[in-house]
């Protein structure tokens, strides 16, 4: 039941989207944060084969089965988290980049993330002014169980604060801007660790941008109806 | 035929300072390749990925910018100008293959804009630190397996300058180009010199057959507290060939039990 193939025809040139039928599962072994059970993860692998060549692409991914919801408290304004349906107390970390030379190794974001989780962390929050977290990184987080609260780059670079004053209107291309987090958020949107994305350092990004990163993050309306029950 | 799928080029990779290579990029990967034992300098072994100033460290021509207060004594791009930073990288690979096989050329990540030569031809990569870049490179393969490659790394547009006293985020230039911020400074973080200029992730290459997967997402929806789950798969298909594709498309989902026995 945890296997699928569909047949389909391309055009010469052609880019096309395909999505699969559902897989259903029952009983998922759940992905948890670190110190609320294990990180369970499963493998997917997708692999298109062409009649008359063979196998033509493949490609695979660890994935991990949880859900991860926040809201905002109104008598608190703080922000609460809930994994799979259980609220979690967020302990976490402030994370800028691993090395100021990006020289950016596997075995050094293993130390830097087990680290953390050793601490008895189970969230890192990556700083607007730092980097979008590498795929390392993220495949770190998801192995020890750190939250990771992913923000784009936007700080007090961006918003007319500060002496000299910064540019008021945050990045001067902001067509750039939305296609680089665009981009950014295929790059690492499979990984179970990732928990939020966040406009920016203290402050929300301008409107245009602000509005379009909202519009393009949000829950597509096939998944709102699904419920944990 | 090549194997189908990545190989990551992260060796053999030489570094010059672009002003002082008198050689274009159509004669660096048209040539004889550079070396670090030519007689005449500028080459070095490079960090890729990595910056500029990793490239720099590893050949020891600038002191650790991390040990004591020798990062003071580091130039700093607002008084080099971007050209002392603007550097060019050069590696090559062997990659051979069959008609109906195509080959990307993949850039996970540059800052902040770059001019990438293979074996004479010239391709334009656009600003931007955070995008992936992916150039079909087939046509341009040499025929006997043997590739040269050449990239000419640019810092970002808006390197800005840092005031007498530091501060945070410097004079905040940094911020009208979609990059890395801290590296003006911070109150916990010396200025970057290269404002980390350089191929600072991953550098590829990709074969496939006809049609390419290009990033599938996965997302979940779960029912009856948690006891059923859905995955649901989404992907992208590219036909890099002439010819209509007929294609099976197939997903598995497994999980590793003890060892090596997968469980599907």
């Amino acid at each position: 039941e945890h296997l699928d193939t569909l047949q389909i025809s391309l055009s010469p040139g052609e880019h096309a989207q395909y999505t699969f039928p559902q897989l259903s599962f029952y009983k998922p072994i759940l992905w948890w944060p670190n110190g609320m059970g294990k990180q369970s993860l499963y493998n997917v692998e997708i692999t298109v084969n062409v009649k008359d060549y063979g196998e033509s692409d493949t490609w695979s991914n660890h994935f991990g089965f949880r859900k991860i919801e926040s809201t905002i408290d109104s008598s608190t304004g703080g922000r609460l988290f809930k994994v799979n349906g259980q609220p979690i107390f967020i302990r976490g970390g402030n994370w800028i980049l691993s090395d100021g030379l990006l020289r950016l190794s596997k075995e050094r974001y293993k130390a830097d993330i087990k680290f953390h989780a050793d601490m008895n962390f189970n969230m890192i929050r990556c700083w607007a002014g730092g980097l979008a977290e590498r795929p390392d990184f993220y495949y770190y987080c998801d192995l020890y169980g750190l939250l990771v609260w992913q923000e784009f780059w936007i700080t007090g670079d961006c918003d007319g604060r500060g002496d000299p004053v910064s540019n008021p209107d945050g990045p001067l291309d902001h067509d750039l801007f939305l296609f680089c987090a665009r981009d950014t958020v295929k790059l690492l949107r499979n990984h179970p660790s990732l928990a939020l994305w966040v406009g920016g350092n203290e402050q929300v990004p301008p409107s245009d941008i602000n509005e379009a990163l909202k519009n393009d993050l949000q829950l597509h309306p096939y998944f709102k109806d699904s419920s944990e029950g | 035929m090549a194997a189908i799928g990545k190989t990551v080029l992260d060796k053999g990779w030489l570094a010059a300072r672009s002003t002082e290579v008198d050689l274009t990029g159509e004669q660096l990967t048209t040539g004889d390749p550079p070396s670090v034992a030519d007689p005449r300098p500028p080459w070095m072994e490079a960090s890729v990925p990595g910056t500029v100033l990793g490239t720099l460290l590893k050949n020891r021509l600038i002191p650790d910018p991390f040990y004591g207060l020798q990062n003071e004594s580091i130039l700093d791009i607002a008084d080099s100008g971007r050209e002392y930073y603007t550097f060019w990288f050069f590696t090559s690979f062997e990659c051979k293959v069959s008609n109906n096989q195509h080959v990307d050329l993949n850039f996970r990540a540059i800052n902040y804009s770059a001019e990438v030569y293979l074996n004479g031809h010239k391709e334009v990569l656009p600003k931007g630190m955070f995008r992936r870049h992916s150039i079909d490179i087939t046509d341009f393969l040499h025929p006997d397996g043997k590739n040269l490659l050449a990239v000419i790394v640019h810092p970002p547009d808006h390197p800005g300058k840092i005031p007498p006293g530091g501060g945070q985020g410097g004079d905040h230039e940094i911020g009208k180009d979609i990059a890395a911020q801290y590296v003006e400074g911070w109150d916990w973080m010396a200025p970057i010199r290269d404002r980390n200029t350089g191929i600072w992730d991953e550098v590829s290459i990709t074969v496939t057959g006809p049609v390419k997967i290009v990033d599938p997402h996965l997302v979940t929806t779960f029912f009856d507290d948690y006891k059923r789950a859905y995955l649901h798969t989404t992907t992208e298909l590219i036909n890099k060939s002439a010819q209509e594709a007929e294609c099976s498309l197939n997903i598995q989902v497994s999980t590793e039990r003890e060892g090596n026995v997968c469980l599907v």
